[in-house]
Order: structure tokens, then sequence, then C-alpha cells
């Protein structure tokens, strides 16, 4: 039923071919896990990826077609999604507007929500897995860091989403976080988005604390009550919160509603940062320019 | 939970159930037939009178009810085994589940239930974000890593590559809170502690039971809650779903639900719209008791 | 989902497990929300 017919991709425990699903004609890519190089039988981010996927039906939300064995061998048939915004970011050829970049948050939001209201915890949010479909679709794709949200006394790995993309809490090594850590991601990209380079690249861990605080001011028990209490706080340089005006400088073409709906998603208190539903229903969607029509995006 | 993988593909009318059952042990008998003629005409020559006439009366095919009853036996082997490793509820619930649903695509003649009991244990941990590296699975256990791995490929796939189960115990927390706000007053917290404990346990047998595939977790919850406490679940029940206009409602009830109105005004949480149309209270109970005597 | 079959009514619950994890500190830096989980439990329950 399904060709492999051109290699487009090698990852850790996957290599990803374009192929045609025969019966349909429908370009598909297949992520072919690999299995021999695992001494502990299936990779969990496989595991991930099939057991969320198979739970989300989503149009921002990347399709799992179907699944098969062959050769030994776990083989992820998933709709075929020929770019993605790192891409379209990073190329300087391709122009885009305020009303395209509000287009784009609007679907990632709607992914990134769906996801959260199944309280699924996507933990890899970043510009290379929002997948854009042909018809200018986003699509969350990369569920290989997924996981449910827990029980509340169960204990989480801090060490989860690439760094530029980290929420504070995690850089302090929090073990009981929550979906929000998402919300902080897509604030990131909203922002690079608007910069069209990276806003918070870290070269390391620590480094990514000082960029981050440097940027946006380190937190305090004031606005965010026992953050002192991690073990990593007191090494930190303490810097001020940007003002409104040096924010306002650094994204000139943000509106204030813009700049409301990005600093609410990069609020450094987990608990007071918006949830996906706060910012689908803010004020950024409802002004002037309307988002526009994805198929109608260069 | 109609988009969910468990009820898309693990949910049956129990008409549907036994024809799976019948069918996977149909299927199994043909091979092990071939099989076994195959194995008579090869040795046709060496086997003597009597070995001919044993095979004929002992190397018989199982049926599908003897196939049930050696699945269920072994059912509860993987929760004791599951239980013993101290592993968290929902992990052992996970493991009976994917269990019990392998047996429904395989046949005991096709793969010895000895051999999968580690499999499912290890694969539910992975599943589960409880990962334990093969090589200290299989010490806890006193197995081998190979043959722990060898049939999770086959595992998978017989599970329709579906991972993501919906236990009836987040339900049980979820009414253990409900039944606070709706019977406001009423419930002694003390007791209603108790009776969450008994729940959990009624929950971890009604796991072993057919119950799991004819209905949805929060009313296998609501079964496990009749069954601990009738009075209680009943007055609940009424009070969420029964349509207003029947319940005479008294004077002490009338003054709760100002009372409550005003706590919840405060809380300013949403307003408690009740969609009559969606649940049907007749509808709904007589689930649960059919439910129940399920689980019993 | 704009029908939900339920009311978070946080203050009416006594929920002493999920009481006790809400003043630990760990769980307060973390960003641990009461609310997060009691709609997560109700939602479960009324799917």
């Amino acid at each position: 039923e399904y060709t492999k017919e051109k290699k487009v991709g090698e990852g850790t425990y996957a290599v990803v071919y374009l192929g045609t699903k025969q019966s349909t004609g429908r370009k598909i890519a297949i992520k072919e896990i690999k299995t021999s190089e695992f001494k502990d039988g299936l990779d969990m981010s496989a595991i991930r990826e099939v057991k969320y996927l198979q739970e989300i039906q989503h149009v921002n939300v990347i399709e799992l077609v179907d699944i098969f064995m062959a050769y030994d061998n776990l083989n992820l048939v998933l709709e075929f999604l020929p770019t993605d915004l790192e891409v379209i970011i990073k190329d300087k050829n391709i122009l885009f507007t305020p009303a395209d970049i509000k287009s784009w948050m609007l679907m990632t939001l709607r992914g990134v929500y769906h996801c959260h209201r199944n309280f699924i915890m996507h933990r890899d949010l970043k510009p290379n897995n929002l997948l854009l479909s042909p018809d200018g679709q986003i699509k969350v794709a990369d569920f290989g860091l997924a996981r449910a949200v827990p029980s509340p006394h169960e204990s989480l790995t801090s060490n989860v989403v690439t760094r530029w993309y980290r929420a504070p809490e995690l850089l302090f090594g929090a073990n009981h976080y929550t979906s929000a850590i998402d919300i902080w991601s897509v604030g990131i990209i909203f922002a690079e988005l608007m910069l069209r380079i990276p806003y918070l690249p870290g070269q390391n861990d620590l480094e990514q604390m000082d960029v981050t605080f440097r940027a946006l001011g380190t937190p305090t028990d004031r606005d965010w009550p026992e953050v002192s209490t991690f073990s990593l706080y007191n090494k930190l340089q303490i810097y001020p919160p940007p003002s409104r005006d040096e924010l306002r400088k650094r994204f000139i073409a943000a509106s204030e509603n813009a700049l409301n709906f990005m600093c609410n998603m990069l609020t450094m208190n987990p608990v007071k940062r918006w949830t996906a539903a706060q910012c689908l229903e803010s004020e950024y969607f409802k002004e002037i320019p309307p988002p526009s029509d994805p198929s109608s995006i260069k | 939970y109609r988009h969910s993988s468990q009820y898309r593909f693990w949910s049956f009318t129990p008409e549907q159930l036994e024809q799976k059952r019948i069918d996977t042990n149909a299927q199994a008998v043909v091979s092990v037939e071939e099989r076994l003629s195959a194995f008579r005409d090869e040795n046709n020559a060496d086997l003597t009178e009597e070995e001919v006439k044993t095979l004929l009366e002992k190397a018989v095919p199982v049926t599908m009810e003897e196939e049930v009853k050696l699945v269920n036996f072994y059912a509860k082997k993987v929760q004791g085994i599951a239980q013993h490793m101290n592993l968290p509820t929902e992990v052992v619930a996970t493991s009976l589940t994917f269990f019990r649903r392998f047996y429904l695509e395989n046949s005991v003649m096709d793969i010895d239930p000895k051999t999968i009991v580690h499999t499912t244990i290890f694969l539910a941990c992975k599943s589960e974000n409880y990962f334990i590296s093969v090589d200290s699975f299989a010490k806890k256990t006193k197995s081998v890593r190979e043959a722990i791995l060898k049939h999770e490929f086959k595992l998978l796939e017989s599970l329709k590559f579906s991972l993501l189960n919906h236990h009836p115990y987040r339900p049980l927390h979820g009414f253990f809170l409900d039944i606070q706000n709706l019977l406001t007053g009423k419930v002694d917290i003390k007791y209603m502690g108790q009776i969450y404990e008994n729940c959990k346990k009624r929950i971890t047998e009604a796991l072993l039971t057919d119950a799991i595939y004819f209905y949805t977790p929060p009313q296998i919850t609501l079964a496990a809650l009749l069954l601990e406490d009738e009075a209680l679940t009943l007055k609940y029940l009424e009070t969420k779903f029964k349509p207003k206009e029947e319940e005479a409602e008294t004077e002490t009830e009338v003054d709760e639900k100002k009372k409550n109105k005003k706590v919840e005004d405060k809380d300013n949480s949403p307003k408690e719209d009740k969609p009559e149309s969606s649940i049907n209270y007749d509808v709904l109970l007589s689930l649960i008791l059919a439910c129940k005597e399920k689980i019993i | 989902d704009l029908s939900k079959r339920y009311t978070l009514a946080e203050s009416l619950y006594s929920d002493p497990f999920i009481k006790d994890l809400q003043n630990r500190k760990e769980y307060i830096a973390s960003g641990f929300r009461t609310d997060f989980v009691y709609d997560r439990v109700l939602t479960e329950a009324f799917m």
C-alpha cells in the first residue's frame, strides 16, 4: 500500500522517507523506527509518538495515517508536510506580514490547546516542529517527548524542551511542572517570528538562564512565590525586568496587544502564565489585521 | 472519549466480544489441526498404535471457554506480579489491560501466556512513563531480557498500537470531588475517604472482568460507588442528572442551593449549565446497575 | 467544550491529598495548580 521513494531525513531513532499511498495516490511521509540499536526494546520516543498521535485528531496536529510493521521495523505513516516554520524564518527571501504571523500563532495555539485539553504536554515545541501543509495549515509535530499530564504526586524530568524554548521552571530543575511549559515555548516562537532570529539563544543550560533573565528580568519571590527555593537560584545574576519601552524598541512591529500577548505567554511564574485558552481569547486575535487565510500565505 | 482508541478499538457489545473470541479460537484450531495432521503424516511410520490413539484423544485444541479461563488465570498473575513490583496503580491497570487485549487478538495455542506476562508489564511501564531498563526488569522478575523483548513488537501490533488507557481511577477522584460539590454538608469527609479507598479496590477487581469492554471508565466507577454506598450514589445521581421538575425539592435543598449559588458566585466559577438532554438519568442508572451486576 | 458537565467549586472540595501537595515549596515553585488537577479528574469523570 505504501512506497518509500526518497529518504528525506535521519534522526537518532528514525529514518524519514517520502512516499505514496498506492490506493489513493496521496503523498505521505514514512517514519521508519530503527529498532536494532535500542537495548531496551522499542524506543521511548517511538512509543510516545504512537501513543499520543493515536488519540489526537485535529487539523493543527500532524495526522498519523497508519502504522505497520515491516522487516522488524515499526513504520509510522504520517501526512506529508513539505516545510516548517524554522525554514521560513531563516529564509530571508520569504517575506511575511504581521497578519501571517497572527495566522500561524492562531493555528499553533489551536493545536496546542487540543493537546492540553486532552491532558497531553508536547514538551518540545519549537519552529521546526511546527510543520506546514501544502494548504498552509500549521501542524504540531514530533511527539517523541510528549507525555500525559501525570498524577499530581508524580515527579517529572526537567530535562525536556529544546534549550532556547525551555521555560524558566525547567531551567530551575522543577519536577512538578504543568502544560504551562508549552505556552512558554509558543511565546518564544512568537518573539522569533517577529525578530526573525532566535530570541533567547543560550549556548548551554546555565547560560540559557542568564540570557533568559537578562532579557526578561530575574524572577523574585514576590512575583513567583518559592522561586528562591530552587537550588540554582542563589547562583543567579539579578536583572531588572525590561521596561515597556525597552520591549517596544525590541519588538518594533508589535502592537500593544501583541506585546501583552507575548508578555503573558512569557510570564515567569507558571501559575500566572496564560493557558492556551486565554491566549486564543486574547485581544491580539481580535484586533486588525485579522489573521491571514492560511492558503493565501506565500 | 469517543475519539479515544480505547473506545474506537476496544469497546464491544457482549455479542461482539464473544464472536471475537470464537473467531480467534477458531483460527488457532485450524492451524493446530494442520500442524497435527502434518505431524501424523510425517511420522506415520514410526508412530505406535498407542501413540496414534493418544494423539487423537489428548492432542485436541482448547475450546474458546477454556481459553477464557486460562487467560483470566494469567491475567490475575499479571496483576499480582505488577502489584508485587510495587508499580503504580495505573501501571498495574495498564499491564492487565494490555494482557487481556492481547488475547482477544491471539490464541493461547499460538502464544503461551507464560511467555507474554513480563512483556506486557514491561511495555506498560514504558508506556506509562515508569521506565525500567530491560536488564533491571529482568533482574526484578527473575527473567531474561531476550524473553521479555521477544514478543514486544507482536504485543504492540496486537494492541493495534493503542497505548493510552483511560482507567476508572481518575473518574473516582472526579466523582469524589463532585459529590462534595453537589451534596455539600451532607457527606462526612472521613467517610468519603473510606469509600474512596474501598472503591479503588473494587475498580482493581473490575479490571479483571469484561465490564471494561462493555462500559466506559466513569460508568464502572459509578457502579463501584453504587456497590460501596447505594444510598449516597443514588442521591448524587438524582441530584446531578434527574430532571428538576420530577424532583420534589425540600425547603432545605432550596436554601442549600442558594448557599451554593452564593459560594459559586464568590468562586466566580462558570455557571453550572445542565445539558439535560445529554445525560438521560434513567438510561444512565440502568447502565450502571447492569455494570454493577457484571462486576459482581 | 462549552457545556462541561461539572462546575469547578474548589472552595467546596476537601481533598487532603491535593491540599498537602499544594502547600509544598517544590510544588508551588514548579507552578503546580490545583484547578488543573481538579479539571483533569472531573473531565475524566464526565467524558
